[in-house]
């Protein structure tokens, strides 16, 4: 299962 | 951070910042729709609320709360100033919130990632971001007679929004895992809102004539 990424952006 | 989120963060801010400073030293907002300003305060509001959750780096946290607080210092500047308000054009400036708020809300009630309060109000902020430029680009219209600094702040949002897409690309192919379909089709539409805009912007800068736009 894919790690989803932080949400980082603006 | 890639070079190219970077600069659109930049752009962001320069636009806020052009923004802040044309009501604050001219004490005017002539040409500035608080529709536009009133939509942006609140996709800042409903998508910064993993300030409360998340922590994710200093520069993050300080760019969050200072668009938070600078398009509500906006609004409330065009609201209640004593100077500032007399400038808005209220009679130009009709285009109505639930127009837009109202089919983002239900749009990200159906297409989200997860339904979570959290989730579903980060969505709608990225729906409502893509089209809340437009009473701002109707306004325009309808004035057609542009400043410099209104024709700057629109200039930079949408160079904002291009620099995030080439951002996009490149986290795409530099990051494991690095899919947002929901993030990259409202950017899209978003950025493409503009290009009406800026062919007119970059016309008026190449032949160095003041913008105007069509009727």
């Amino acid at each position: 299962d894919n790690p989803k990424p932080p949400k980082d952006e603006l | 951070m890639n070079i190219f989120r970077l600069a659109g963060d930049m752009t962001h801010l320069a636009s806020v910042l052009v923004l802040l400073l044309k009501i604050h030293t001219i004490k005017s907002c002539a040409g500035i729709s608080l529709k536009t300003q009133e939509l942006y305060a609140l996709v800042f509001a409903t998508r910064y609320l993993d300030l409360f959750t998340d922590y994710i780096s200093l520069y993050n946290t300080l760019m969050k709360l200072i668009f938070l607080v600078s398009s509500f210092s906006i609004v409330w500047y065009i609201r209640h100033h004593k100077i500032v308000r007399r400038s808005y054009d209220k009679d130009q400036d009709t285009f109505r919130h639930y127009f837009l708020v109202l089919p983002c809300f239900l749009l990200a009630l159906v297409i989200n990632e997860k339904f979570t309060v959290k989730e579903i109000m980060w969505t709608f902020s990225l729906y409502l971001e893509a089209v809340a430029i437009l009473p701002q680009l109707v306004l325009l219209q309808r004035t057609r007679n542009i400043d410099n600094l209104t024709g700057q702040y629109v200039f930079l949002l949408g160079a904002y929004r291009s620099l995030y897409i080439l951002n996009w690309i490149y986290r795409y192919f530099t990051e494991p895992h690095y899919v947002h379909w929901i993030t990259w089709i409202s950017g899209l539409v978003q950025t493409l809102l503009y290009a009406d805009f800026f062919y007119y912007y970059f016309q008026s800068w190449k032949n160095n004539v003041k913008l105007e736009l069509p009727a």
